[in-house]
Parts: C-alpha cells; sequence; structure tokens
C-alpha cells in the first residue's frame, strides 16, 4: 500500500 | 489520471452547472435546500485549503477554482439574489445533527493529528452527507422538478465513478486512502433508493413523485 502524502483527488 | 475519475469530476462539475442554470433560467431555487448547498460550499472550503500549501498540476488548481466558485454562487443566488423563491419552510433538516458528529468523527478518526489534515477529513466525512438536507426535503414536498432530478443524478454519477476510480487505483497502483473510499461507499448508498426512483420514473418521462 502506498503511504498518503497528499490529496490529490478533487 | 483514470477514466472514471475524469469522468467523475466531469460528472461532478456538470451537476453544479445544471443547478446553476436551472436556477439562473427559472429565476428560482425553489425545491433546492440551501442548507445542503451551505454544506457543500463549506466541503470545498475545508478542503481546498491546499490549493495555497500543494501544487498537483493546472488541472487540479483550476477544477478546485471552480468547484469552489460554482459552490459560492450558488449559495448567493439561493440566499441572495432569488431568496424570495427559497422554500425556507420545507429546508427544515437539523444541521447541528451532522455537523456535531461529523466534527467529532473528523478529530477522532484521520490520517494525521494536523489542521490541515483534520479539516481534510471534516470535509469528506461532510461531504457524504451533506445531500441529506435536499434528500430530506423532497421526501417532506414529496416531489421534485426534473432538472432537479438530473442535478442529483449527476451527483450520484460522480460518487459511484469516483468508487470505481478507487477500484482502478487500487488494482494499478495499489493505492487506497480508507477515509474518503469509506466515505463514498456510504454517500453512494443514500443515493441508492434516489437512483431507483430516476431510472423507473424520470428516464420514462415522469416527474419524480413520492406516494
Amino acid at each position: 500500500i502506498v503511504a498518503k502524502t497528499a490529496h490529490d483527488e478533487l | 489520471m483514470n477514466i472514471f475519475r475524469i469522468l467523475g469530476d466531469v460528472s461532478h462539475l456538470l451537476a453544479m452547472i445544471i443547478l446553476l442554470v436551472k436556477i439562473w433560467r427559472s429565476k428560482s431555487c425553489a425545491g433546492i435546500s440551501g442548507k445542503s448547498q451551505v454544506l457543500f460550499a463549506i466541503v470545498f472550503t475545508s478542503r481546498y485549503l491546499d490549493l495555497f500549501t500543494n501544487f498537483f498540476s493546472i488541472y487540479n488548481t483550476v477544477m478546485k477554482f471552480v468547484f469552489l466558485m460554482c459552490a459560492y454562487i450558488t449559495v448567493y443566488l439561493i440566499y441572495g439574489k432569488f431568496r424570495k423563491t427559497f422554500d425556507n419552510e420545507n429546508d427544515s433538516f437539523r444541521l447541528e445533527f451532522l455537523l456535531i458528529p461529523v466534527t467529532g468523527l473528523s478529530f477522532l478518526e484521520n490520517q494525521s493529528f494536523t489542521p490541515l489534515e483534520i479539516l481534510w477529513t471534516f470535509s469528506i466525512y461532510l461531504e457524504s452527507v451533506a445531500i441529506l438536507p435536499q434528500l430530506f426535503m423532497i421526501s417532506k414536498t414529496g416531489e421534485a422538478e426534473t432538472i432537479t432530478t438530473h442535478y442529483l443524478f449527476f451527483l450520484g454519477l460522480y460518487h459511484a465513478l469516483y468508487l470505481a476510480n478507487w477500484i482502478w487505483r487500487y488494482q494499478t497502483e495499489n493505492y487506497y486512502d480508507q477515509i474518503a473510499v469509506v466515505s463514498g461507499v456510504v454517500q453512494t448508498i443514500f443515493y441508492c433508493d434516489f437512483f431507483y426512483l430516476y431510472v423507473t420514473k424520470v428516464l420514462k418521462g415522469k416527474k419524480l413523485s413520492l406516494p
């Protein structure tokens, strides 16, 4: 699982 | 970016434009829940604060800006320009029933305990329930104008497409965001009943009215 760094979705 | 994501964003944008055009053309916001629209404005405001801290792409920045503008213009039309046509009487959902649990939950269950992250989480939780005042209003009055149902359909479609987007991203990038996915599923469930009525009534040319 990729660690989430930022929210790239709208 | 995958096809589900882009179609989801387009559906979302289309929903907001349909609502704006409906209000503008009819010069009336009858049947529209102002409370839901205020909640959406709060959702975008608390989520897109990263416009100032993060840059993803031109697309991302432009879309966030457009979504914010649409939300604020809609609220202005309802409570400002066309407030005489606003059905305050039937827009009686108690917002504290949504805001209090959503605020509490965003402090309890988030990715990291920082102001921006808590606000982002708050916006995700709030978005999943923001449509409830609108659905409540429809169930109270027992009917909705056809154009309002088109608005709700595209809003629901956006969520359904985002679910497909998350499945796609999980399969191809091994990426998932639990908070967004769980909230997205909850939100999409709220639309199921409406989708059923939309397909069985509105698409057959009938007005949406509840027995």
